[in-house]
């Protein structure tokens, strides 16, 4: 494993901690997408059905069991906790799971590398997660305040997306027969939605200010 | 390629 693979996984679990931290220190999830976290669910589900079969490392078995258990953790603390569940933000998050999980399940019939069954809810989970930030992204632009978790939240994220990149380019060059044209290009896909968030993150960062989003 | 498909990312 390499330092950008190792720091990407490492960013990501960071954003799921901050964004935990926050819905259990806080008791709140306001500005929280539930549609992006129970599509995060859906990915992890779908892409961890090989977690008894195929064993790679502790290390992934681990790090599959945190990411799977800290989504549904996510989602159930939004919907069922009974102060959580008060500030999630309802008529803002209005985003359609569906719109989102079909064309990304056709696609995912169409183009994989291989039509096992596993195989192909391994390949919807990894277009699924490229658009699944969406719901996230438009929640924050129709939120006048992001508060300073939730942008920290994001900001991780697409850290762990940019690092993902990273280790594939590294890869590629470091190992024979390293191609993963799917991986790629969704991954691709993935990062570039953050573009514009971090461009207003780095913007309020640098000069000092209040991160907001432009409508 | 059998290990092509051995996804080893998370």
């Amino acid at each position: 494993m390499n330092i950008f693979r190792f720091s990407g996984d490492m960013t990501h679990l960071m954003s799921v901690l901050v964004l935990l931290l926050k819905i259990h220190t806080i008791k709140s999830c306001a500005g929280i997408s539930l549609k992006t976290q129970e599509l995060y669910a859906l990915v992890f589900l779908a892409r961890y059905l090989d977690i008894v079969t195929n064993f790679i490392s502790l290390y992934n078995t681990i790090m599959k069991l945190i990411f799977l258990g800290s989504s549904f953790m996510i989602v159930w603390y939004i919907r069922r906790h009974r102060i959580v569940r008060r500030s999630y933000d309802k008529e803002h998050d209005t985003f359609r799971h569906l719109f989102l999980v079909l064309p990304c399940f056709i696609l995912a019939l169409l183009i994989n590398e291989r039509s096992a069954f596993k195989e192909i809810m391994w390949t919807f989970s990894l277009y699924l997660e490229a658009v699944a930030i969406l719901p996230q992204l438009v929640l924050l632009q129709r939120t006048k305040n992001i508060d300073n978790l939730t942008g920290q939240y994001v900001f991780f994220l697409g850290a762990y997306r940019a690092l993902y990149i990273c280790n594939w380019i590294y890869r590629y060059f470091t190992e024979p027969h390293y191609v993963h044209w799917i991986t790629w290009i969704s991954g691709l896909v993935q990062t570039l939605l953050y573009a514009d968030f971090f461009y207003y993150y780095f913007n309020s960062w640098k000069n000092n200010v209040k991160l907001q989003l432009p409508a | 390629d059998e290990g092509k498909l051995d996804h080893d990312e998370l």
